[in-house]
């Protein structure tokens, strides 16, 4: 999918980051500092429902064409994350171990039209 | 507020301040929730860094992997998609120490109802040498008076010792105890030999420990 950019209201995803420093929890996360959350906003018409980004195939195209000339079987299509990725994290637990772990679906790495 | 965002989705199109403070919370919110943490741990007892340094870099370092034993802190084929897979170090508190022994004190916390598997378990001790007398020392590991694991240290030279303890720590999470009491005994050791945590904290004992932890009510993962 695209990165938002001014041009476009179309779906795409947004980025930002996300330093640890910022809500405090410096010390008790060791590692990483930060990450990118990311987030998807951007419109879905009907031309371009329930297209998984730019993964979309000419088949899903024509299809979409179709479906937005008879826009009723379009139904409503939102801009939602179609991909994202675990997070590794090195903390401090409340008896101040260590714990390292692989937080899973924290990072939106792509979005599309449901 | 602002202009009218995606009418399915209803999701307004966000300013930056209100951008930020929305997604600082829902950062916080998630870390939270699939941490399975109710709220931020107050680190309140910090580990000297020199502790936590010296331990990474062991485990690191690859030096147990020598040995033939497990403990890279790295990345492994990871849990089941349902499980919280993770690893952990927790450093020993020193109950208390005379000439010949030391008692260890680890503390663990889980939620109610959390399920915690442990997968490896290893005790890292660092002994000091040369140990009085020409008979090689004996060094032993008990949990509760039961000897868990005992070794013959050859080598002169002070250094770190390994001991799986996969099954005492098994055991100890399938209990409710959240505090693990280990017992050092080091026969034909100079005083204070396996006393470590008192060297300026650099060579503080530290079981390591790979676990996964399932949430009450999680379906059970096939394996």
């Amino acid at each position: 999918s695209l990165r938002c950019d001014q041009t476009s209201n179309l779906c795409c995803r947004k980025d930002y980051y996300v330093d640890f420093r910022d809500i405090g929890w410096n010390d008790w996360i060791i590692k990483p500092e930060g990450y990118q959350i990311n987030y998807c906003m951007g419109q879905c018409p009907p031309h371009v429902a329930s297209s998984p980004g730019m993964a979309s195939s000419s088949h899903t195209a024509v299809l979409n064409l179709i479906r937005a000339h008879n826009v009723r079987a379009g139904g409503q299509s939102c801009c939602v994350p179609t991909h994202r990725r675990p997070l590794s994290i090195l903390y401090f637990d409340r008896n101040s171990n260590i714990v390292k772990t692989d937080i899973p679906d924290m990072i939106v790495d792509a979005c599309g039209c449901s | 507020g602002g202009k009218p965002g995606c009418p399915s989705c209803r999701m307004p199109t966000l300013e930056p301040g209100t951008e930020r403070r929305f997604l600082l919370e829902l950062a916080k919110r998630q870390i939270l929730e699939k941490l399975h943490l109710s709220e931020r741990p107050n680190v309140t007892q910090p580990v000297p860094r020199v502790a936590i340094a010296n331990a990474l870099h062991h485990l690191h370092v690859g030096e147990a992997q020598r040995d033939g034993q497990l403990g890279s802190f790295a990345h492994w084929d990871g849990p089941n998609a349902d499980e919280l897979g993770y690893e952990i170090i927790s450093f020993a508190k020193t109950e208390f120490s005379s000439p010949s022994s030391t008692g260890l004190r680890f503390r663990f916390s889980r939620g109610p109802g959390q399920d915690v598997h442990i997968l490896q378990a290893q005790l890292w001790l660092y002994v000091q040498a040369p140990w009085s007398g020409l008979s090689p020392a004996m060094l032993r590991v008990s949990l509760g008076g039961a000897l868990l694991s005992e070794r013959q240290l050859e080598a002169q030279a002070s250094g770190w010792h390994t001991f799986a303890l996969l099954p005492a720590l098994q055991a100890f999470f399938r209990g409710q105890e959240k505090t693990l009491r280990l017992e050092l005994e080091c026969r034909g050791c100079q005083a204070n030999a396996t006393a470590g945590s008192d060297a300026g904290g650099s060579h503080q004992p530290f079981l390591v420990a790979k676990a996964t932890m399932r949430e009450p009510g999680q379906r059970v993962a096939k394996r």
